[in-house]
């Protein structure tokens, strides 16, 4: 990506960054399931790199335009395609003419491309989106090796079967990747951790249990609570979030007002020309974005006004179609949130706006007797005073499975993201497109996973993933707050983004992790009911859950959840020192409100002897009613690092009880 | 045959290190429930051998209900779809 790294603090200009620490992840290998890849982007470029690891077993397939030996080498190291159980669900061929792919592990929709770029890409120079976000594409491990995992097909939608997706873990597990990056999601209601229909939980397990970090998308159902999917403990979440960086796009309206829209629009300017609502004639209805009609208005070479309270992009472009065929020249789409841009293709402007612009412009069109406007080409804003927000559309918790286990676990840039594209796409451009998703905040964080894993090749995913939530950002890299995108802005907490933004720089010294291994999954797993013979399957040893139900709180994560405080509660965590042998942590402790909490012991102490010591931490409420989800902290530090737990507690005085709550 | 659709039987851990007998016991597994071993070729899409032990096929309802029943199976799912994000 061209921005997201720089503000990140992982910039080309800082030789003292976890990048070159981690010598831009060379020797790292990153197993991605996506929609393939398009082998001649230059972002697979291998020049300068050394042979492939030798401990690698995995290999290219060939293909429909995809030669294993011409188009995989030493950066693209593994590429292979699963279709079988897709085309069995079906019961008839799949049609690549009407449905344009390739039975190969080319990617036609090049989100894969786009993915594996972020997390893994070469550098790039001089790359934009026809000019826009222009800078230094690239990676956050750049000399990572990249095996793409193919298993979505374009027929239609895109989707996958779990059966491909069961395979691919199983090829993965084998080649001997060293982390999988999946944007993948699925629905809400969502299946149990250990039901083979999830498909990603059980396959995730295997690879944890097996040392391989899994990275997941939050989803993209948000804002709303309990949307959250890939919730089980194992998998490393992540939620979306902005940069710093912005298109403004001016309108300048006949009556010489200035409006600041936001747009990826690299055509000429569109001098003024006329400004149209298309109002139905009663007046009822507003004139929606997503089903616009122009019976009553002439909008031939002009400028039309829309709303719409649907934050996707495909309103965009249905609405830039629409007035495309009507013979219009531009459209702009008033909605909230405002940040979630795409091409609408051909220099077509598609300019969007807030309720509060979009207002202001149809009040001047209602006023004025021949209302124009005039669109000037999008520029690139970055840095401040670009805020950082969670996207709207980021899935959020608390977790609908096993609300205990806080999900997301971190948030990541995966708004408006310049990455590597399939030429087939048709919204690219030289290569290269902008993207929203939290299937783009996904490889962000598994970029730095790799980096993490070339620094710590010992440490298990529960680690990296401990030093990854306790080390991140609660407010921006400028120290500004970060806001959750939504019906109404609000601080963005723990179910918005987990530990917070995360910080790459931070998480390579975390100082003190929450480890977990397989005996910590069974006793989530015992915790949240499972019997003893499918644990025992499962795990591929025999299991007995203990007598007494173990509490799902005390499951060793790096955060505290806490759902349904009826009075007060204890619980267990320990804490692994990865830091100076010889240290002396102290607690420090943001209770959320009306809950008295308390730690002991209150200094934890590690020496050449004791690097694991356990603490326990006793929560009460002080409240009288059901609540909704409060949010504080606890903080160990030794002076010069903060291991930072989110708490998240909700009192419960009627249990199982639905208020809104 | 549209009453078969795909199922994952899903058997957790592998037990060995074997492939060749852990396939071999997934067709035996299958076969014991479609009829004959070539049945169960044939009705096989993947057996997964390598990150954990089961399989996917094509399966009735009822087949997939006689195979969960089994010793050494976890579950039997439905095929799922999933979306990119």
């Amino acid at each position: 990506t061209t921005r997201s790294w720089d503000y990140l603090g992982l910039s080309t200009h800082y030789p003292s960054n976890l990048s070159h620490k981690a010598k831009k992840g060379d020797g790292i290998i990153i197993g991605f399931f996506d929609s393939g890849v398009w082998p001649e982007s230059e972002v697979f470029d291998d020049e300068g790199y050394g042979p492939v690891p030798t401990r690698w077993k995995g290999h290219c397939d060939s293909g429909q335009l995809f030669n294993a030996t011409a188009d995989c080498n030493k950066k693209l190291i593994g590429a292979k395609w699963f279709i079988d159980g897709f085309l069995a669900e079906n019961k008839e061929p799949f049609n690549t003419t009407e449905k344009p792919d390739y039975l190969s592990p080319r990617d036609v929709v090049g989100h894969g491309t786009h993915v594996s770029a972020i997390a893994a890409g070469s550098f790039v120079s001089n790359t934009s989106f026809k000019g826009l976000g222009l800078g230094l594409a690239r990676g956050a491990a750049t000399r990572a090796r990249i095996a793409m995992y193919k298993v979505f097909w374009n027929v239609g939608p895109v989707i996958c079967s779990s059966a491909d997706l069961l395979r691919a873990f199983d090829e993965a597990i084998h080649d001997g990747v060293d982390l999988l990056s999946l944007s993948i999601g699925s629905f809400v209601p969502l299946f149990s951790d250990v039901d083979e229909r999830d498909g990603i939980a059980i396959g995730a397990f295997h690879a944890v249990a097996k040392g391989i970090p899994v990275i997941a998308a939050a989803g993209n159902t948000g804002p709303h609570a309990q949307t959250i999917q890939n919730t089980a403990p194992w998998i490393l979440t992540v939620a979306a979030s902005t940069v710093d960086r912005s298109f403004p796009t001016l309108l300048t309206l006949g009556n010489n007002i200035t409006i600041m829209g936001q747009a990826l629009f690299a055509g000429k300017e569109i001098g003024f020309t006329g400004l149209v609502y298309p109002e139905t004639s009663e007046l009822v209805y507003p004139s929606f974005c997503e089903s616009l009609s122009f019976n009553n208005t002439s909008v031939d070479g002009k400028v039309v006004l829309c709303f719409t309270t649907v934050g996707s992009r495909a309103v965009l472009t249905t609405a830039a179609s629409a007035v495309r065929e009507a013979g219009g020249v531009g459209v702009i789409v008033a909605r909230n949130p405002s940040d979630m841009l795409g091409s609408c293709g051909n220099d077509f402007p598609c300019v969007v706006v807030d309720y509060e612009l979009g207002t202001q412009i149809l009040f001047y069109i209602r006023s004025a007797r021949s209302p124009t406007v005039k669109i000037s080409p999008s520029k690139t804003l970055v840095g401040n005073p670009v805020a950082t927000k969670v996207a709207d559309f980021s899935s959020r918790g608390p977790s609908s499975i096993a609300p205990a286990i806080l999900k997301p676990d971190i948030a990541a840039p995966g708004v408006s993201i310049l990455a590597a594209s399939s030429p087939a796409y048709p919204f690219e451009a030289g290569g290269f497109s902008i993207l929203s998703g939290t299937s783009f905040s996904t490889p962000h964080v598994s970029g730095i996973v790799a980096l993490l894993k070339a620094i710590q090749p010992n440490w298990s995913p529960a680690a990296i993933r401990s030093a990854i939530v306790t080390t991140a950002w609660k407010s921006d890299p400028y120290g500004e707050p970060i806001f959750s995108e939504g019906s109404t802005w609000k601080l963005a907490d723990p179910f918005d983004f987990g530990g917070g933004l995360v910080n790459p720089n931070k998480a390579a010294e975390p100082g003190l992790v929450y480890d977990m291994g397989t005996n910590d999954y069974i006793h989530y797993l015992c915790a949240v009911g499972y019997n003893d013979s499918s644990i025992s399957l499962v795990v591929g040893k025999v299991t007995t859950c203990p007598g007494t139900k173990p509490s799902i709180l005390d499951v060793n994560l790096p955060s505290i959840t806490i759902p349904n405080l009826s009075k007060s509660v204890v619980l267990t965590r320990t804490v692994k020192n990865v830091g100076s042998v010889n240290s002396m942590y102290k607690s420090l402790i943001v209770p959320p409100i009306g809950i008295s909490v308390s730690v002991r012991p209150q200094t934890l102490i590690f020496n050449s002897t004791t690097n694991r010591v356990s603490f326990k931490v006793t929560f009460t409420t002080t409240h009288k009613v059901n609540t909704r989800f409060y949010f504080g902290s606890l903080t160990w530090t030794d002076g010069f690092h903060a291991v930072t737990s989110p708490i998240s507690v909700r009192t419960q005085i009627i249990q199982s009880y639905t208020d809104d709550n | 045959d549209n009453t078969r659709k795909v199922h994952i039987v899903y058997m957790g851990e592998k037990q060995h290190s074997n492939l060749k007998l852990i396939t071999d016991s997934h067709i035996d597994m299958l076969a014991s429930v479609v009829g004959s071993k070539e049945a169960a070729v044939k009705s096989m899409i993947y057996s997964y051998q390598h990150g954990f032990s089961g399989f996917a096929a094509m399966l009735s309802k009822d087949q997939a209900k006689m195979i969960a029943e089994l010793p050494g199976v976890v579950h039997v799912t439905r095929n799922q779809l999933h979306s990119l994000q």
